[in-house]
């Protein structure tokens, strides 16, 4: 463990609490893709299965706990509790596009072939793509609510940090993970936009509005 | 290789 991985995953806690205080405080999800959470769920899903028979630390388990438990309660108050405030007309990404590249991608690009290796390979690439429902959406909209976009900067951090945590890994340990580290970097690269607008908006007082 | 990296990041 280092810092940049440890404030990483701190990010995305984060992220989530933001998530979870914007619904509740507004009590709506408006503004929030659906699909991009579904995806999260599906991601941690497909890689946590290994909470039942890999042992990798008490942090490690702890946090995927909550990764599943949160991103499975976020799909029920989207679905359920909040479900009136969801429009679906907006949120309209095609995740089939996703899915289908990340299955192809997984079976071409895996450390071993067998099922969590496959599972756990599709959900590094699912999860570089998840977010692309939730920009899509935040294109089409033009705006969005201030917490919805500290949201986004969280999450966007928490895959920045990692960056510099392989680079780190790479010099200790020599560790490197080309998978894991190649999606990373397509996942980063697609919030460049949005870290764009974010700092020369947000963060100055202004409301997140993208150019007509 | 046939080395699968351990997978203990999040």
């Amino acid at each position: 463990m280092n810092l940049f991985r440890l404030f990483g995953d701190l990010s995305h806690l984060a992220s989530i609490f933001i998530l979870l205080q914007k619904i509740q405080s507004t009590r709506s999800c408006r503004g929030i893709s659906f699909k991009t959470q579904a995806l999260y769920a599906t991601v941690f899903i497909t890689r946590y299965l290994d909470l039942f028979y890999e042992w990798v630390s008490l942090y490690n388990f702890t946090m995927k706990v909550f990764f599943i438990a949160s991103s499975c309660y976020i799909l029920y108050l989207m679905k359920y509790k909040y479900r009136p405030t969801h429009d679906p007309s907006i949120d309209t990404f095609r995740v089939e596009y996703l899915l289908g590249p990340c299955v192809v991608l997984a079976l071409l690009f895996h450390y071993k072939f067998s099922i969590p290796e496959l599972l756990w390979s599709f959900s590094i690439f699912l999860e570089a793509v998840a977010i692309l429902p939730q920009l899509f959406m935040l294109q089409r909209t033009g705006e969005a609510e201030t917490i919805t976009t500290h949201y986004l900067a969280a999450l966007g951090a928490y895959r920045a940090l990692y960056i510099p945590n392989w680079i780190y890994r790479y010099f200790t340990e020599d560790m490197v993970d080309p998978i894991a580290v190649t999606a990373g970097l397509v996942q980063t690269a697609l919030y460049l936009d949005f870290f764009y607008v974010y700092f020369t908006k947000v963060l100055q007082g202004q409301k997140f509005e993208l150019p007509a | 290789g046939s080395e699968v990296p351990k997978h203990d990041e999040l």
